[in-house]
C-alpha cells in the first residue's frame, strides 16, 4: 500500500485545484522557505483527520484552512491510496463554511462516510494519530523528549 | 496482554540495537523501567554515541536526540511497517556526515515502504529518487515544480 | 510609563520596518492590541512574506516565523543593544538564500556588538570574521580546535 | 563592552581547564553533532545566572552539570567581559557536590558575591534572563509562537 496521489483544492496555500503524484520509494519535497512544502503533509493529516486544527496551525479553527486566495468558502483534499492488489482506497475530505460555523464532511472511495469510519479503515493499515510515520516541522525530537510511560504506551498500541 | 507486550517489546528492541550503530557511532538499546510489569513503568533509551558513557537522554544535544529518536521510529517500521512514512524537515540539528547516515538509511527503508521527506538539506535531496519541486508563484499560491530526478534519468537510460 | 513606552514602541517599530525587508522580501510592522492603552493588551506582529496578503502569525511557516522573531530582536538591538548576542542555530528552519540573508544581516549588527553564532550551515560559517571549531576528543570530552579564517589571514595580509 | 573569554573547568562535556578567548565582531562555532558546542551557550547562561537548571539540560539538578568524565565534584565557569574603557568585569560561579546536595557560589572580580549582586550588576549592561541576546537551540520562533501579552512586556522592561 502507498499514497498515488493527493488531490488538493483550495487548501491552505493551494488556490484552486492540485494534482500531486506520488510514486514508491523515497522522494523528497524541495523549494524556498514558505512555498508550500508543510502544507502538503498538512493535507494528508488533514484528509486522514490524524491532526486538529491547532496541530495544523489554523488557530481559529478549520476555516483557517480555506486559501485566503479566492473568495470560496470551501476546500477538499482527497487522496488516493494504491493498494498492495491493484485495488485503490480513496479517502476525502471537505471543508464549507457557513452561517453556523465550519461543516466536515469525508467520504471513503467517494461515498459520504463518518470519521469513525474513515479511522477504523485506516487503523487496518497501521495508520493512526499515534503511529510516528508522520512526523511535523520540529516535532523530530518529541519521542526523545516524551515521558517514559508516553514511549512505552507507544508500544501496547501496536503490541 | 503481557505476553504480546513481551514479545513486541523484545523484537523492536533487536530493531532498535542494530540500527542505532547505522545511524550514529555507537550503541543504543531500549530498556523497561519495570520489565516484570511492564505496564507500571515506561520505556527509556540507554545510547551511548561515540564511546560517550552512559549518556542521559536529557543532556543529549539536538543531532544526538534526533538519532535516537529516528532509530526508535525505524526500528518500529521494521517491526509493523506503516503504508507510508512524511518527514517534516527531520534533519534540521543534523550536520553534514550525519544527514548523509539518515539519507542512506531512509533509501534501505523506502525498500519496503514509501517515504515522503521535506528537506532544504542537499545530502538529503541528493539521495532521493525523486524530487517534488515547490515554489511560490505570484500572491502566495504554492505551485509544484513537477517531479524530477533519477525517476526520468532511470526511464532514459532504460 | 505609558508616553516612555509609546516612544520605545515608536522607535522598535521604526527599525522593525526598516529590518524586516532586508531579511525577507515582505513587509512588516508592529502593531498594539490597544494603542490607548497599551498596558491592557498585547504586542502582535502584522507580516506579509514575498506579496502575501494579511498573513496570521500562526499560519507562517518555519522560515517565515524565524525571519520575523529575527527582525524583531535585531529592532530591539538597535534600540538599546546588549553587550554580546549568543545564537544556538538560529538558522535551522531557514532555506539557502535566507541563511545568506541573515548571515549579511549579523555582519551589519556584529559592526555594533559581538555576536557569538552556533551553526552548521555553510553561508553562515562562510561569512562570519572567524571560527571556533569544536569537536570531540576521546570519551565524549569537548576540545576546541582553534580560532581561526579571516582573524589570521587578515593578520598574515598585514 | 564584550565578552574577552571563557574559563571553563570541569563543566560539562569540558573535562578539565578550557579557555576560550573571543573577539570582537562575528564568531561562528561549528563542528560536529554532540561535540559541545550548545554547551559553550549553556556556560554563558549558566555563569551569568540566566537559566535555570533544566534549561540547561540537567533535569536532575545542577549536579549534572559536573562533568562525568572524571570523579572531581566540582565545576566552574569565569567569564571576562572587556569594558569600553579597557577596564574588565569577571563573573565567576562554582558549584560543588555536598552531602547536602549542590552548591552554587557567585564571584565578582574574584571576591565572593550574592546572585542578587550578579543579577543587579548585569541589569546595568542590559543583560537580564529575559533579553533575547540569547537564543539557545530550537528556541529561535518561541518570540513568533508567544502570546501577544509576553511580546508586550518585553518592551515594558526596555522601555
Ligand atoms: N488558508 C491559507 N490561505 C493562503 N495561504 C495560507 C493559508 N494558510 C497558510 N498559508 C500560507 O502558507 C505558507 C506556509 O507554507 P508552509 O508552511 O507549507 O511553508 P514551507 O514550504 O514548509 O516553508 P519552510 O521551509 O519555512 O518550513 C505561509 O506563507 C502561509 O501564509
Ligand atoms: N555533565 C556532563 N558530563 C559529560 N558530558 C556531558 C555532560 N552533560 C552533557 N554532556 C554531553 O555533552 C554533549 C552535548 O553537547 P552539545 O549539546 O553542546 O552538542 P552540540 O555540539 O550542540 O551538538 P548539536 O549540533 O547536535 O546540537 C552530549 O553528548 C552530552 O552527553
Ligand atoms: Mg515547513
Ligand atoms: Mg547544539
Amino acid at each position: 500500500m502507498r499514497i498515488k496521489q493527493l488531490e488538493i483544492d483550495n487548501f491552505k496555500s493551494f488556490a484552486n485545484q492540485n494534482t500531486i503524484p506520488f510514486l514508491d520509494g523515497f522522494t523528497v519535497v524541495s523549494g524556498p522557505n514558505g512555498s508550500g512544502k508543510s502544507n502538503i503533509i498538512d493535507c494528508i493529516l488533514f484528509a486522514l483527520g490524524l491532526s486538529t486544527s491547532r496541530e495544523l496551525r489554523s488557530e481559529q479553527g478549520a476555516g483557517d484552512l480555506i486559501s485566503t486566495h479566492n473568495k470560496r468558502n470551501e476546500a477538499s483534499v482527497r487522496v488516493t491510496f494504491a493498494l498492495d492488489d491493484e485495488d485503490e482506497l480513496i479517502i476525502t475530505r471537505k471543508i464549507k463554511r457557513t452561517s453556523h460555523g465550519v461543516q466536515s464532511t469525508y467520504y471513503m472511495n467517494d461515498k459520504q462516510c463518518t470519521f469513525t469510519q474513515v479511522c477504523s479503515e485506516l487503523e487496518k493499515y497501521n495508520i493512526t494519530s499515534n503511529s510516528h510515520n508522520v512526523i511535523m516541522q520540529g516535532h523530530v525530537t518529541t519521542i526523545a523528549n516524551c515521558s517514559p510511560k508516553e514511549r512505552r504506551q507507544y508500544l501496547d498500541e501496536i503490541a | 496482554k503481557k505476553d504480546e507486550f513481551i514479545k513486541t517489546f523484545n523484537v523492536v528492541n533487536q530493531n532498535f540495537k542494530d540500527i542505532f550503530p547505522l545511524l550514529s557511532e555507537g550503541e543504543g538499546e531500549l530498556v523497561l523501567e519495570n520489565p516484570s510489569d511492564p505496564f507500571s513503568g515506561g520505556l527509556v533509551f540507554r545510547a551511548s554515541i561515540r564511546d560517550k558513557k552512559n549518556q542521559k537522554l536529557a543532556a543529549m544535544s539536538g543531532g544526538e536526540k534526533t538519532l535516537t529518536a529516528l532509530a526508535f521510529v525505524f526500528a518500529v517500521q521494521r517491526y509493523l511497517p506503516a503504508p507510508f512514512y512524511a518527514f517534516d524537515e527531520v534533519d534540521m540539528h543534523l550536520d553534514g556526515p550525519n544527514v548523509e547516515k539518515l539519507a542512506k538509511m531512509i533509501n534501505i527503508q523506502a525498500k519496503q515502504t514509501q517515504f515522503i521527506v521535506v528537506s532544504l538539506r542537499k545530502p538529503m535531496i541528493d539521495s532521493a529518487d525523486r524530487m517534488i519541486g515547490v515554489t511560490q508563484k505570484g500572491k502566495g499560491v504554492t505551485k509544484i515544480s513537477g517531479v524530477s530526478l533519477k525517476e526520468e534519468i532511470k526511464q532514459e537510460a532504460g
